[in-house]
């Protein structure tokens, strides 16, 4: 399977709804310092659990647009990320497509699967099903970080094995 | 849980090597993971060392910038190809890399994700991001209080190959 | 003691908004420095907050790598004014930047050279070394067990600006 | 005053005896990855008085040479800085240049100002009468260290006060 495309509502500098992509199979995101690129890659993580402080942000309400300056636009902030399978690049709305969404409530998060509320648990659970483990950290590389990984103690590769196993 | 551990291990231990001459683009390039203890492995720490193409043994730290980044991508990648995830998401990761590098991972990257994963990255060097399928621009609309980011996407599909020309 | 202090405070306060507009080529570009104490400003911290060009006031924390950089260079350069060393060498500090702020920093560093330092670069962007007056080339020599560095000179101030073909 | 070129004797990547130079006043280093740019910078760092810590070692003697395979090349290495007035960019041997020399003798260092042997605050002081204060840090950014400049905790900004005032 393969991410076929985002959508964001008022999540860090995305003001609004937009939808992101289609993402093919080799995607670059280009633009300007400071236009959002890696906000982008803030949702993309966001949606898939992780923790706030790999997004950059204190604390959830942050992440709502307008946040920083003191000016929140919402009280909620939304990403999901349509998962596919191979072969249907551009088909839109295939059965087999599944929305994974997280919303931003207040200060918790609100996870579902097409639609359903589902726990925290069986939201990971379902991700994990497809090799997507935040947790084994083996597939996002974040702004100013790639040297960090062939520098790690022998320890710490020890405990990167640990994860992945 | 020990069964687990070792069978990770040797898979990445003994891929991480061919990756790494992938990423030189040369087959004197060596790259190996050594566990401290042999014996059991999981209880101490695991080493890992790089020998650039032309270059004795040295330890790690006396990599330049470049060449860190280079070793951290083989190691990255080999550790995915145990545990596959569908895609990666990398944020600037050719920022100390020289033309000949970009160009080197680029047509790494390029080749794998025809086969065995998806690949978003964000780059500022034309060098690299000529060589994916689709670019998503993004711009930030003038006028508002804070930063209003905005997307154009344009698939890069239609045109002849760069790679053909760039070669 | 505290007279310095205040003395270097005070400089380096008034004129990094200036440097700082000067770098983002922007007069609503703003940076202003502010101790936490004001009576005794060498007792508490001092704050650091620049806002970009169109932008309103927020945590520095939320600035993105380039702006980072930018807001770094400007502190930078506003303390060497206060205390000017008479040269530079600055490694790579154009990893994080998109091109249209690498010749605007380039630009910065080209004008103060004539008049105030001499600066010495470590770059891998085309875009950002083509301003300067001289190249210092560095290529390892093939063949030996480590790395063996050799130089060439390349004095550019004898072809015309590339400045003016670039604006 | 600004740096003509230096001179460097084994010093890590560098064998031999080799000049670099002349800088300009707008001088870049350039070329590919591991050829040794940083090394150059190291040069200038150490010759100025720079701890190991600050060269990428654990101890001198790793900056001789060879050393990191094990098998350096001389018991010593040498960097000499030749510093001049303005104006006279490619005049040789000005008999105002001043040549500060620091060699690595064993496991210490020798410091040297036009030839002969100095005390290490003598050497320090030298360079504070030109303006050149390794303490106040405010002219020296190693690789991949700007954006650290920016995120300075604001006690470590006002110690940075102290230091240049
Ligand atoms: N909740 C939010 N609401 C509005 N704007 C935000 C929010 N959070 C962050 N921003 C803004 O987003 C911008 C940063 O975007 P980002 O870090 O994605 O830039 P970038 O495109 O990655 O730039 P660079 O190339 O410099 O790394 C900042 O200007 C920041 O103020
Ligand atoms: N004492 C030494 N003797 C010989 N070679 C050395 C010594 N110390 C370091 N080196 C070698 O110098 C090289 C690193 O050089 P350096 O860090 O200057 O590269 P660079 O040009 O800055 O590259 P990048 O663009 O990747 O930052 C390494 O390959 C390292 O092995
Ligand atoms: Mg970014
Ligand atoms: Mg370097």
């Amino acid at each position: 399977g393969f991410l076929k495309r985002l959508e964001l509502e008022n999540f860090k500098s995305y003001k609004g709804f937009q939808v992101i992509g289609p993402f093919k199979r080799f995607t670059a995101i280009i633009g300007p310092n400071g236009a959002g690129k890696s906000n982008l890659m803030d949702a993309i993580s966001f949606v898939l659990g992780e923790k706030t402080q790999h997004l950059r942000v204190r604390n959830l309400k942050d992440l709502i647009h307008g946040a920083p300056i003191g000016k929140p636009v919402a009280s909620r902030a939304k990403v999901t990320a349509v998962y596919g399978e191979e072969g249907d690049e551009e088909g839109e709305g295939r059965e087999e497509d599944i929305h994974f969404t997280r919303i931003i409530v207040g200060s918790g998060t609100e996870y579902r699967i097409n639609g359903k509320i589902v726990s925290p648990s069986d939201y990971q659970h379902k991700l994990e099903t497809l090799g997507i483990l935040i947790k084994a950290k083996n597939f996002l590389v974040f702004q100013g970080a790639v040297e960090s990984i062939a520098m790690k103690t022998p320890k710490e590769r020890t405990h990167l094995f640990e994860e992945i196993s | 849980r020990y069964d687990r551990f070792q069978d990770a291990f040797e898979h990445v231990s003994t891929i991480i090597d061919d990756i790494y001459k992938k990423l030189s683009n040369n087959t004197s390039a060596q790259a190996f993971l050594g566990p401290e203890n042999a014996e059991e492995p999981y209880l101490e720490g695991i080493s890992y060392n790089c020998i650039a193409p032309g270059k004795r043994f040295r330890p790690m730290d006396n990599l330049s910038g470049g060449e860190k980044t280079v070793a951290a991508l083989a190691l990255l990648f080999s550790i995915h190809s145990y545990q596959p995830a569908p895609f990666f998401v990398l944020d600037e990761i050719d920022a100390a890399l020289d033309n000949t590098n970009i160009n080197r991972v680029a047509r790494y990257i390029m080749q794998e994700t025809t086969t065995s994963f998806q690949c978003i990255v964000i780059s500022l060097k034309e060098e690299f991001y000529c060589h994916t399928d689709a670019l998503i621009g993004i711009y930030s609309e003038a006028g508002g209080e804070c930063t209003v980011s905005r997307t154009l996407t344009h698939d890069l599909t239609q045109y002849p190959s760069t790679i053909s020309a760039a070669s």
